[in-house]
């Protein structure tokens, strides 16, 4: 559990902090509906 | 460093819609019966490089029935989709490309197409009529009367069915069967075939002339029929295989 712990902590300070108003891009699949979805 | 690999190809990239829009013109270029289809959304691109300018594409295709039967000469571009309220219709299709120098052709192509559910149609439209068995009694008999109707009355050319492309029946407030279907013409005209039926063939595929009708009979509470057939013109190298004789 320390193990754990530890690597969550580092992975918590290793997230590289968003700039403000960061939109991420849209999945590239599935693509745009062209008409109607049934 | 070894450089990055390029990133997934997205379903609205160039490349992705590009590549639908041959498989989609192949799907409706190897298709006999039926409508033609539009592609509706690009549900997912798989790239399989197999070296320099060569890769393998597999598409999963989302396509909607137009109103175009498959025999047809209106360019795909100017068919309209069927409406979500005339029971829609989808197409499920898997394709395999490949680009070889740029050049799209298609390896293998798997589809299959099914109505909208109608519970789906109802809930939007609780009055519109739903798509019926092509072997529906009613369905069958409305073909019947209504290609007599036309052939009874035409100076044209006596015309014979090929296929019943779809059915909808209504059933209140009013009953009401809509019928759709492909025809061609035959070597007689409407007279000679009122003298000796049996004479009248199709036209031999240089001559060939189909076309396309639609006809609507109010059931209930009076007798209504009303028809509509339009014939395309000679389409050199457009054929028609009877059901059953297909290569898939």
């Amino acid at each position: 559990s320390v193990a754990k712990r530890a690597a969550a902590e580092v992975a918590q300070h290793d997230k590289v902090p968003r700039p403000v108003g960061f939109v991420p891009p849209p999945p590239p699949c599935p693509g745009k509906i062209r008409y109607f979805k049934i | 460093a070894p450089a990055a690999p390029p990133p997934p190809l997205g379903c609205d990239d160039p490349e992705s819609e590009a590549a639908a829009e041959v498989a989609v013109n192949y799907i409706n270029d190897h298709s006999h019966h039926g409508y033609k289809f539009a592609l509706n959304r690009i549900e997912q691109v798989r790239v399989l490089p197999q070296g320099p300018n060569n890769e393998i594409l597999f598409l999963e295709l989302d396509l909607l029935e137009t109103t175009c039967h498959i025999l047809s000469p209106t360019p795909l571009a100017n068919c309209t989709v069927r409406s979500f309220t005339e029971h829609a219709v989808e197409g499920d299709c898997d394709v395999k490309l490949q680009n070889l120098d740029g050049k799209l052709s298609v390896l293998a192509s798997k589809c299959h197409s099914h109505a909208d559910s109608s519970e789906d149609v109802h809930q939007l439209c609780p009055d519109c009529p739903l798509l019926a068995s092509l072997n529906n009694t009613e369905v069958l008999a409305t073909v019947t009367t209504a290609l007599n109707d036309h052939n009874s009355k035409t100076h044209d050319a006596y015309l014979r069915l090929l296929e019943i492309g779809r059915a909808r029946i209504q059933n209140h407030p009013v009953h009401v069967v809509s019928v759709e279907f492909a025809v061609a013409a035959t070597n007689c005209t409407a007279e000679e075939a009122k003298v000796n039926l049996e004479a009248c063939q199709l036209l031999p595929e240089d001559q060939s002339n189909f076309g396309f009708c639609t006809a609507t009979a109010v059931m209930r509470p009076s007798q209504n029929l009303q028809v509509d057939c339009q014939l395309y013109g000679h389409q050199p190298g457009v054929t028609y295989s009877q059901p059953g004789q297909d290569t898939s």
